[in-house]
């Protein structure tokens, strides 16, 4: 699991 | 992007539409909690701190979109359509959800800085940001059925991203826990909303709690 989170929703 | 996720962006953009078209053409925002739209409006603010960012030209209109039109019902709500908003319906306590959701965002939070801890905060705070409104409408016992409209779309904006998040789970190992746990209670403050907006209004009946 990533740490640098992407937030690709809205 | 998948059917789910944009049937519910598209269902919160009517959302607002019906939101606005309620109070343009009644010309009041009666039944519309102003706690409620300001919430809304510091959710997008301090989740599209990353507005700059670049992800997708519909990823950043709907980001756009959202700021200003959550700013801009504040505007219609306290000033131009000042005169039929009547705080003495909209009693319900925000500070206590800004409070917990700021605590309970520095705690839970996926990586500890200042745009993350904001992200997570504007998630927390939109799960719970429609209870001033449910608590309006609870308090008057009835609503127009434009209001309804608008709630509904609100709540099936939110039930479908549910639906997304396990399309995305099987097909591209997407995992949110933050995102899950707050949009699974943000739907099911809805469910007894649902369940009255199903029994009266699609049965062509007013909007009246029993």
């Amino acid at each position: 699991h990533n740490t640098e989170h992407k937030h690709d929703e809205l | 992007m998948n059917f789910f996720r944009l049937t519910a962006d598209l269902m919160h953009l009517l959302s607002i539409f019906v939101l606005l078209l309620k109070i343009q053409k009644t010309r009041s925002c009666s039944g519309i909690s102003f706690k409620t739209q300001l919430l809304y409006a510091v959710v997008f603010v301090t989740r599209y701190l990353d507005l700059l960012k670049w992800i997708s030209l519909y990823n950043t209109l709907m980001k756009i979109f959202f700021i200003a039109s959550s700013i801009y019902i504040l505007y219609l709500m306290k000033i131009k359509f000042r005169a039929t908003y009547d705080p003495s319906q909209d009693t319900f306590r925000i500070e206590f959800l800004l409070g917990a959701c700021l605590l309970l965002a520095l705690v839970f939070n996926y990586t500890f800085t200042f745009i993350e801890v904001l992200w997570t905060f504007s998630i927390y705070l939109e799960a719970v940001a429609i209870l001033p409104q449910l608590f309006m409408l609870s308090r008057t016992g009835e609503a127009e059925t434009i209001t309804t409209h608008y709630l509904f779309a609100l709540g099936a904006y939110r039930g479908l991203y549910l639906l997304n998040w396990i399309w995305r789970f099987y097909t591209e190992h997407h995992i949110d826990w933050i995102v899950w746990v707050a949009g699974a209670i943000q739907t099911a403050l809805y469910s007894d909303f649902f369940y009255i907006y199903y029994k009266k209004v699609l049965h062509g009946q007013k909007f009246e709690l029993p």
